[in-house]
């Protein structure tokens, strides 16, 4: 299956 | 006190238009080196980074960093009711909750000022380390637009592929598949018609051709287009503003899991 990644799972909230 | 003064008022105009369907409502920075905007979707899988550089601006003033939450779809609203040719100057008073952009015809002959309300924004800002990618394809934006425009025709999600033969854009959907390769072209009579493709490493990843089609909304803000690619981080497709700065988009992949 292919999942749609979201932005937090990149970078860290400041 | 902050005033902004731009001669080429039609670029702020397309900026506007470049980000406002991706993002309802977004915080302005401005400070004495110029302003900057960063928000993501809704749904947390694009982000928009817009940098203008005070060095664009035919008179710049910023006396202390201040930001102002704007409703990215009332400022379209507004600035659609400068000409193209107009100079836009945009003002704010410290404390206050309005926003004045004024609108100058080049002749001088007829001045219009809107006041926007500003707004409260809760902006999740994110730390963006610069990256070294593995691939960074530069090609025409309206190459990339028609790719992007094409492909939606087909398929819900593009698979971009960059090896040393090229950079291939694929889709599939119910009707078929469809895939273009673009190969690096350095030999034309335009710079900004050139496709270049700077590889390190050969990289493929998956993207929502929606989010795609929607950062293509920037095309008329540059003749060209970057494209930057690693296997673990957002696909950052960036258009530049002339001498003045560049709008950002990035896009989280789809990945297997």
């Amino acid at each position: 299956r292919v999942f749609q990644k979201s932005m937090f799972d990149f970078y860290q909230e400041y | 006190m902050l005033e902004l003064r731009l001669v080429q008022g039609s670029l702020l105009k397309k900026v506007l238009e470049s980000i406002k369907d991706l993002v309802n409502d977004a915080n302005f920075d401005f400070s004495s080196s110029g302003f900057s905007l960063q928000s993501m979707d809704s749904s947390h899988v694009a982000l928009v980074a817009l940098l203008l550089k005070s060095e664009g601006f035919e008179h710049y003033r910023c006396d202390r960093n201040t930001s102002m939450g704007m409703n990215l779809g009332n400022m379209s609203k507004m600035l659609k009711c400068a000409g193209n040719d107009d100079i836009i100057t945009i003002k704010g008073d410290d404390g206050s909750d309005t926003v004045t952009f004024m609108f100058e015809s080049p002749t001088q002959d007829k001045i219009a000022d809107f006041e926007m309300k500003l707004m409260d924004i809760d902006s999740e800002h994110l730390g963006i380390p610069e990256a070294e990618y593995h691939a960074i394809v530069k090609m025409p934006s309206a190459e990339f637009a028609r790719i992007c425009k094409d492909l939606a025709s087909i398929g819900d999600t593009v698979v971009i592929s960059v090896t040393k033969e090229g950079v291939k854009f694929s889709t599939r959907g119910d009707i078929g598949t469809a895939n273009i390769v673009l190969r690096q072209n350095t030999t034309v009579d335009k710079p900004e018609d050139a496709t270049v493709i700077e590889m390190n490493e050969p990289v493929s990843m998956t993207f929502a051709l929606r989010y795609m089609n929607s950062f293509t909304k920037a095309t008329p803000l540059s003749n060209t287009v970057t494209i930057s690619m690693s296997p673990d981080l957002p696909v950052v497709v960036e258009y530049k503003i002339a001498e003045m700065g560049y709008v950002r988009f990035y896009l989280a992949p789809k990945m297997e899991e």
